[in-house]
């Protein structure tokens, strides 16, 4: 599973 | 979610309550006939409230909060989403419109210029970022804003010699969440794959090491039992 960017933080 | 990340959050949201109960305060202090000793020194001196890191932190979270309706992600962060967003609005305008807020606000002191953060946030946004699209950039944009918006607060802190309590409270809430965030990324790299972020991880650090001199002073201030006083 691979997450491109940080935009599941606040 | 891990633990670091929430406490961090929950701080977050601490500081948004401190400075909500100041604004709560220093209003419910209008027309009393009795003197209220807390509202009597906040009104005496001024609030110590940065209006221009307000400003910023508003203007960081509209850009980055641009996805609210198109990325779902918790409702969680939906609902953090939106009241960072709301609470930072209306801070801002308590502090410019609202009567007796506003008369708290000493606006000689707080002299520094949005325009020196924005711009050049903006464009090391359009030369570093991870995708160059409209909403990307933005977001880019607000990581790096959100690192030095402090900087006017700090400063102000520095100026005003009689630090009040809730606003030394504030500052050191805020710097505990970018503490904890930093922490919640070192667990996230060892627990999730390819859990990288150069861009997010550079501006948070930069973000934290600005509290450092504060976070000193304030620690110093709770050994020695004495109230929190930065040097000029």
């Amino acid at each position: 599973k691979s997450q491109p960017l940080a935009h599941d933080e606040l | 979610m891990n633990i670091f990340r929430l406490a961090g959050d929950m701080t977050h949201l601490m500081s948004v309550l401190v400075l909500l109960l100041k604004i709560h305060t220093i209003k419910s202090c209008a027309g009393k006939s009795y003197p209220c000793s807390l509202c009597f020194i906040l009104l005496e001196s001024s609030s110590g409230i940065s209006l221009k890191t307000q400003e910023l932190y508003a203007l960081v979270f509209a850009t980055r909060y641009l996805d609210i309706f198109t990325d779902f992600i918790s409702v969680y962060n939906t609902i953090m989403k939106l009241i960072f967003l709301g609470s930072s609005f209306s801070i801002v305008w308590y502090i410019r419109r609202h009567k007796i807020v506003r008369r708290s606000y000493d606006k000689d002191q707080d002299t520094f210029r949005h325009f020196f953060l924005v711009l050049p946030c903006l464009l090391l946004a359009l030369i570093i970022n991870e995708k160059f699209t409209f909403k990307e950039v933005l977001w880019t944009f607000s990581l790096y804003l959100e690192a030095v918006a402090i900087l006017p607060q700090l400063i102000l802190l520095q100026r005003t010699r009689n630090i009040d309590n809730l606003t030394g409270q504030y500052v050191f809430l805020l710097g505990a969440y970018r503490a904890l965030y930093i922490l919640n990324w070192i667990y996230r790299y060892f627990t999730e794959p390819h859990y990288v972020h150069w861009i997010t991880w550079i501006s948070g650090l930069v973000q934290t090491l600005l509290y450092a001199d504060f976070f000193y002073y304030y620690f110093s201030s709770l050994k020695n039992n004495v109230k929190l006083k930065l040097p000029a």
